[in-house]
């Protein structure tokens, strides 16, 4: 699974 | 992008916006926490640094300044235009408790130890607990204006609501981010007096009253 921070969230 | 997302960000914008109308219509910042305000400004700032080095899309941007924008022009209404209405007596909170405790954990728990990326979590560690001198307020004074706990519930329903989105994004695409999923469901649980509260009492046309 991919982890990384969402940055395309707000 | 999904419906609990897309209900999320307008959540959270609905309680920016009820905020300032409230402060500017009534002309007073009366029962609002500045030192809350001011650490959703700085929650805000520490965030959104990317807007400097990424383009993700129009509607990413747009929400972001447009955030960023109210957030600081709370902070300038409650500091600045409408000083002589903010409660500071009742604002008592000690926010270098939430602060450094929470930078010291952005330094230690994070994705990558860059700058950017540090700025990031710290941002999503002080979000999660920011409402809390707020939350503190109200305790202290025992009652809180219907407007401002409207403005809480949008506002603690935006991170319940990415929490369902959370759950989408892992079954659909494969993706979680455990540094923001812990953070919300901390957020979240500190919201959950308050939602008994607003739905036992708000909703009914009764007024946020604690018990003395």
């Amino acid at each position: 699974c991919p982890i990384g921070a969402g940055k395309d969230e707000l | 992008m999904n419906i609990f997302r897309l209900t999320g960000d307008l959540s959270h914008l609905a309680a920016i916006i009820i905020l300032l109308l409230k402060i500017w219509k009534s002309r007073s910042c009366a029962g609002i926490s500045g030192k809350s305000q001011i650490l959703f400004a700085i929650v805000f700032t520490a965030r959104y640094l990317d807007l400097l080095t990424s383009f993700i899309s129009v509607y990413n941007t747009s929400m972001k300044v447009i955030y960023i924008g109210c957030a600081y022009a709370t902070v300038y209404l409650i500091y600045a235009k409408f000083r002589a209405t903010y409660d500071g007596n009742h604002d008592s909170f000690r926010v270098e408790f939430l602060v450094v405790p929470v930078g010291g954990l952005a330094v230690l728990i994070n994705h990558t130890f860059s700058p950017l990326e540090i700025l990031w979590t710290f941002s999503i560690y002080l979000e999660s607990v920011a409402i809390l001198p707020q939350l503190f307020m109200i305790s202290k004074t025992g009652e809180a204006e219907t407007i401002t706990t409207h403005y809480l519930f949008c506002l603690g329903m935006y991170r319940t609501l990415y929490l369902f989105n959370w759950v989408w994004r892992f079954y659909f695409e494969g993706f979680f981010d455990m540094i923001a999923i812990v953070a919300g469901l901390v957020q979240t649980v500190l919201y959950c007096d308050f939602f008994y509260l607003y739905v036992t009492k708000v909703l009914k046309g009764k007024k946020l009253s604690l018990p003395a």
